[in-house]
């Protein structure tokens, strides 16, 4: 565990309290695109399958090979997936009325289907787990597409969804550089997987970053795009 | 092994 992982998954944990906390304050979920929070539920769920391996250890009392780093990850996945099954929740029952539905978009299919099926061909291990575990790191790189298609038909985002925005791009970037600091630090480290959807998901991020500095040292309250 | 430790990051 180094500095860059740490200070990412603090990050990605800081987007949901961001998001939750604007939809309560605000009571509104304008802004936010109801299709990408349901991608990320779909993320976690994938991914964090293993779960039920960790809760299997600890009922049979096999304590064996539960470390801390295992505790942190299964604290952190827990947390996780309850926000952004939280998130879903709100916004289609208290929060439905201010949901941007009609601006909303994308097709899901367009980023479901490709990503099902690079699972099936590029994949380490070709089990259930392994290509459920791939499908999630391929789906969350393009998830925030109709976030960005709503925040361009929108042409601007208010403060606390810029947050959002920078928080949920910006920890992907730094486990980038984790990534980079375990390569040369740890012998035989390497996901290219990971590296290469990484990279594809913080790129996705590009414009959006610009226009979020732009916005941090104009000082606006809201983030405009140019029309 | 565990899932755990093929997959040691969120």
């Amino acid at each position: 565990m180094n500095i860059f992982r740490i200070s990412a998954d603090l990050l990605h944990l800081a987007s949901f309290f961001i998001l939750i906390f604007k939809m309560k304050a605000t009571k509104s979920c304008k802004g936010i695109s109801f299709k990408t929070q349901l991608m990320y539920t779909l993320v976690f769920t994938c991914r964090y399958l293993d779960l039920f391996h960790v809760l299997g250890m600890m009922i049979t009392f096999n304590f064996a090979h539960i470390t801390g780093l295992t505790l942190y990850n299964t604290f952190m996945k827990i947390l996780f997936l309850a926000a952004s099954y939280y998130i879903v929740y709100l916004m289609r029952t208290e929060l439905k009325s201010t949901s941007d539905d009609a601006r909303d978009t994308f097709v899901l299919w367009h980023i479901l289907a490709p990503c099902a099926v690079l699972a099936l061909i590029f994949n380490a291990q070709f089990t259930i787990l392994e290509i459920l575990w791939t499908f999630s790191i391929y789906l969350e790189a393009v998830a925030v597409m109709p976030q960005l298609m709503l925040l361009i038909e929108t042409g601007e985002a208010d403060s606390l969804s810029s947050h959002y925005m920078f928080a949920v791009g910006g920890y992907r970037a730094l486990y980038l550089v984790n990534w980079v600091y375990r390569y040369a630090t740890e012998p035989y480290y390497s996901n290219w997987i990971a590296w290469i959807a990484g990279f594809v998901q913080t790129a996705l991020f590009g414009d959006f970053f610009y226009y979020y500095f732009v916005k941090i040292m104009s000082g606006d309250a809201a983030l405009k795009l140019p029309t | 092994e565990s899932d755990d430790e093929l997959h040691d990051e969120l």
